[in-house]
């Protein structure tokens, strides 16, 4: 009954909407996708180009792992340096019109997945705390 | 289906065991804090006091936070800090005993929950890893 209501749930139903999604720019330094990821409170985020295709994502423990020398961390490295620089490029990518079953399995090693369409503009996340949520639903209905 | 399965499942049969979870004691200095973070590569770990008992959790974000001043991270405050001045105490807690219906309904607003014993001393974490591999395992069989 789970995986039959799963597989016939699409990503598109669930995902946040890329406009509610914090991000950053590929050109952007260190220290501006701190700062965003520091005040939105995210772990990471998607990293979009300047017509909003979706080209990787970037967390606190990539940027701090740059800066993170011998002695101490090297805070004024984080100007110095580009987000395409430290970017993780190789991310698990699904369609809104991909099933929750295919959700589930990469939200089993990803905290969230990336949604974009087939010209790879960035369409939105989605969560791990969505498809708990809508399992819940499903469990109690 | 689902709900009986997940009622007659134990947090302590899913949990990380303790001696396998990175952790910061409650007196470290924050940039001891963030050192064991980053080198983990986890964004958030369980505090402990000197006993092993749990006090509650650390996140980069809440230490980033601490150091966020009005122009640049003041990262010398760092060593000024102790964990236990900006720690989460208020956080949720589960036994081993508890069911992973509990579990799971906490692991929607939680990414991880700490596991201690009647005493308070730490036992484990339940991950929503975890949960959503037990929760596929459920579905193919
Ligand atoms: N401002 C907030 N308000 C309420 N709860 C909050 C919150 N920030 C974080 N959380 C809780 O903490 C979990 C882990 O967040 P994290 O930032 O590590 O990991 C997040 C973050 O990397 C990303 N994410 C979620 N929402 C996002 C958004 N609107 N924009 C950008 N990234 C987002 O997806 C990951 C998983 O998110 P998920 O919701 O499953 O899980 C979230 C959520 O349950
Ligand atoms: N070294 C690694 N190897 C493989 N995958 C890794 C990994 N580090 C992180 N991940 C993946 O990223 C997810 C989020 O990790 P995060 O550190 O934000 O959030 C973690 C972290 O805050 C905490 N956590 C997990 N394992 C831990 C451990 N052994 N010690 C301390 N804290 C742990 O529980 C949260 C949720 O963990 P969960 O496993 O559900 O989800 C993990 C896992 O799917």
């Amino acid at each position: 009954l789970q995986e039959q209501h799963l597989a016939s749930t699409m990503v598109g139903d669930l995902m946040i909407s890329s406009e509610k999604v914090a991000h950053v720019q590929v050109n952007n330094p260190l220290e501006h996708a701190l700062l965003v990821l520091v005040k939105s409170g995210y772990s990471a985020v998607p990293v979009l180009d300047s017509s909003y295709r979706l080209v990787g994502i970037i967390g606190k423990t990539v940027i701090l792992n740059q800066i993170l020398g011998l002695e101490r961390f090297e805070f004024e490295k984080l100007s110095d340096m580009r987000v395409h620089e430290v970017m993780s490029k190789d991310i698990p990518q699904l369609t809104k019109e991909d099933t929750l079953v295919k959700g589930m399995n990469t939200l089993i090693n990803y905290p969230f997945v990336c949604v974009r369409d087939k010209d790879g503009y960035f369409d939105g996340i989605l969560t791990r705390r969505a498809i708990l949520k809508q399992i819940k639903k499903d469990i109690y209905t």
